[in-house]
């Protein structure tokens, strides 16, 4: 019989309050627990259909009414963030004790279904969370929420017996609900929501075990994050609520880069397309990772032959679909067979700039005219195709690009053709966006730095307009004149610039445009040893 | 939804439904900026629960009193001589509890040192005879629970001679 | 010209692992973190 609203809601009430009781009773009270938990299973409340989700839903309400009333107490507006108002959390923690104890105590015959009920509490937490929202909107108070999954996330995480095998799925059913809360759909968590994706009880557990299975998850997070900071983060200036989440991105990014880098090294490529290229230093902490079990020589070493180190041969593991966005827009055919054809005079390459440019109506919402995504997507997968042609004819016993083969071999391909295209169609802010796609690949020692930091200085070298070599050296420098850090394959391009004699570096006009910037670049060649 | 991120309109996965734009979400981030989460929200209470609990009668006191998780109680301890053991029975017997972190750090102070690899406490009996970056040599009091023989079973302090505790165990 | 990132609150030259103790994206300070003691068996 669908139970009336008042009259359902009053049943969950007598429930909940019993439920408190039980907790309070003092000692560990499994057994009573247990009892609790089988009497609603038989009342049919657990079952995982309708009734269950009005049930948790009830819980839900009965929970953060009580903890947001205990906030109505104290009075006067706040001063400051970091002045709160006490809130009474009992109720949510007795709440949160309830899921955890079904979860627990629920019979194991019911094996599969144990599980199967968390996504869909959770479901009804986030359905929740998402309508309080947007009904509140600048009222509304996410720390209830917040305490509601701090308490889940530290007790499914506690690594209690009865998850040991299933504690994956749990991690999961969080990571899809948190990317359901993202800030882009509920901005107003967006604080709550970046502390719980990066607590030490659940960021660490998906990043580490299960066969990197949690990696793909945490990485759609993180460009959640991004997402919903892009277009603020568009402007040198960030209004005080956008900086303090931003610096906590900082934080997050600089965790992972100390406990993690092989993940940020592994997805640098999707999450470049969502930084902003304003946003150097947040890009630099991502391309500066490199594995642990690296060790990069100082890019300062008189006469360092990067040739020569074992690694620059390998290739850098990238777990992001690099020609999805040439597949989306329906470049990617033509490409490969421009490619294989390399027909002298097609059209590809004379259309290929139009193909760049977003729409108007979405540029404006871009911030730019161009899709930054394609972009990154041409250069890398472009370059990717050429080092397998060059590696393809390198016989195997001398892989290491360049130390056999001459560097002429590099000027072999439609590569080339295509990067050059680009340099000369592109106007100012399409060929700045190009040169970044390209730097975004000066990472550690793999063969892509190698090969694309030859194309940068084969660029420079080969080009007949000083405009495009300072805005070559440009790319460069402003990556290189942000606080640290600085990814290794960027210093030692920069290094290569402006010491080796056959790029005339420092004769080019633009280095002494004006007395600070002469002094800049003394002062980062110094740097730069 | 795990695969690319799509063009950069400001995301696309999200752009399904419920899609903000920029000033609504500056507005929203503004009023959450004055409600953050508080590092409270994050503590719990640490309800230790016993792993063995002793059977009492109802008359004794059920729970645990609160006095044990005030870390002036374990300076007192730490001060009376004959305090060393409560401390160690709270280190060994109550684990993962705040009392153990307390009773610890009491131990600390009097210069006991917990050796990670054979989970002791060791402290100097005298100078160590040898003293290097790597490790320290000579004879240690450390406490211990010995079988030896049925009367005496129990904890004891013995003295170790000659022994070498290496750094990298020291926790 | 970004931030010094050294000076927030993270000991970035750190041997250990900064997830154990990293208290949450807003504070400088790290997380107390729950004491850790391993003990042998014939203490249980």
């Amino acid at each position: 019989v669908e139970p009336d609203a008042a009259c359902f809601r009053d049943q969950v009430s007598m429930l909940f309050a019993e439920w408190y009781r039980i907790c309070e009773l003092p000692g560990t009270n499994d057994a009573a627990c247990a009892h609790y938990i089988l009497q609603l299973q038989q009342s049919g409340l657990l079952k995982g259909d309708d009734i269950s989700d009005r049930f948790f839903r009830c819980l839900t309400e009965l929970s953060v009414s009580h903890c947001l009333s205990s906030e109505v107490i104290s009075s006067g507006p706040l001063q400051s963030p970091q002045q709160v108002h006490p809130l009474s959390f009992l109720a949510i923690d007795i709440y949160a004790k309830l899921v955890f104890s079904i979860l627990k105590f629920y019979p194991v015959d019911q094996g599969s279904s144990k599980l199967s009920l968390l996504p869909k509490v959770l479901a009804v937490s986030v359905r929740f969370i998402q309508k309080d929202a947007e009904e509140r909107k600048v009222s509304f108070n996410a720390r209830p929420y917040f305490r509601l999954f701090i308490n889940w996330l530290l007790d499914l995480g506690s690594m209690d017996p009865v998850f040991d095998g299933a504690n994956f799925q749990v991690l999961i059913a969080f990571a899809n609900a948190f990317h359901a809360l993202q800030p882009l759909k509920v901005p107003g968590f967006s604080y709550a929501w970046l502390e719980l994706v990066s607590h030490r009880s659940f960021m660490p557990k998906l990043l580490t075990g299960n066969a990197q299975k949690g990696w793909p998850y945490m990485q759609r997070l993180l460009v959640d994050v991004f997402q919903f900071l892009e277009p603020f983060l568009r402007n040198a200036e960030l209004e005080e609520p956008v900086h303090f989440l931003y610096k906590g991105t900082l934080r997050v990014l600089l965790v992972l880069l100390h406990d993690y880098p092989e993940f940020l090294c592994d997805y640098h490529f999707s999450f470049c397309d969502v930084i902003p290229p304003s946003c150097i230093q947040m890009r630099n902490i991502i391309l500066s990772a490199f594995p642990r079990n690296m060790r990069l020589p100082d890019p300062s070493t008189p006469n360092l032959k990067i040739d020569l180190l074992a690694e620059i041969s390998q290739p850098p593991r990238i777990l992001s679909e690099v020609d999805a966005a040439l597949k989306a827009k329906l470049i990617k055919g033509d490409l490969d067979e421009y490619q294989k054809t390399r027909q002298q005079g097609s059209s590809f390459l004379t259309e290929l700039k139009q193909k760049l440019l977003l729409p108007p109506g979405d540029a404006a919402r871009a911030g730019t005219r161009y899709n930054v995504p394609l972009i990154n997507s041409l250069v890398l997968y472009v370059g990717m195709q050429a080092i397998q042609q060059l590696q393809a004819r390198t016989p195997p016993h001398a892989q290491s690009m360049a130390s056999s083969v001459p560097l002429a071999a590099f000027l072999v391909g439609t590569a080339l053709d295509i990067f050059q295209t680009l340099i000369m169609d592109l106007d100012t802010e399409g060929r700045y966006l190009f040169l970044n796609a390209v730097a975004n690949q000066l990472r550690y020692p793999n063969n892509h730095t190698h090969y694309f930091s030859f194309i940068l200085l084969y660029l420079f070298a080969e080009s007949n307009q000083e405009i495009i070599q300072e805005q070559i050296t440009r790319v460069l420098f402003e990556r290189l004149i942000v606080n640290r850090p600085h990814p290794w394959g960027l210093l030692v391009t920069f290094i290569e610039l402006i010491k080796n004699p056959s790029y005339n570096f420092w004769s080019r006009s633009f280095t002494r445009c004006a007395p600070e910037i002469e002094k800049l670049f003394e002062s980062v060649s110094r740097s730069c040893g | 939804d795990l695969g690319t991120i799509g063009d950069n309109l400001g995301g696309s996965s999200a752009n399904s439904g419920g899609m903000r734009d920029q000033s609504y979400s500056m507005q929203m981030l503004e009023a959450a900026y004055y409600k953050l989460p508080h590092p409270k929200d994050s503590e719990r209470a640490k309800s230790y629960i016993p792993r063995h609990p002793a059977v009492t009668p109802p008359s004794y006191p059920q729970g645990q009193a609160p006095i044990v998780n005030n870390p002036a109680f374990w300076e007192r301890l730490g001060a009376d001589n004959y305090g060393t053991d409560t401390l160690f029975f709270a280190f060994y017997y109550q684990q993962n509890t705040y009392q153990q972190y307390l009773a610890a750090k009491e131990l600390k102070k009097q210069s006991w040192r917990y050796h990670r690899k054979y989970s002791t406490w060791f402290q100097r009996h005298e100078e160590p005879k040898v003293t290097t970056d790597e490790y320290e040599q000579g004879s240690y009091i450390y406490f211990d629970f010995h079988t030896s023989d049925e009367m005496q079973r129990g904890w004891c302090q013995r003295i170790k001679p000659d022994f070498m505790f290496e750094y990298n165990y020291l926790e | 010209l970004g931030i010094d990132l050294t000076t927030l609150g993270l000991n970035l030259n750190s041997a250990e692992n900064l997830h154990k103790t990293f208290g949450s994206p807003w504070s400088d300070e790290p997380a107390k973190g729950d004491p850790e003691f391993s003990l042998p068996q014939c203490y249980n």
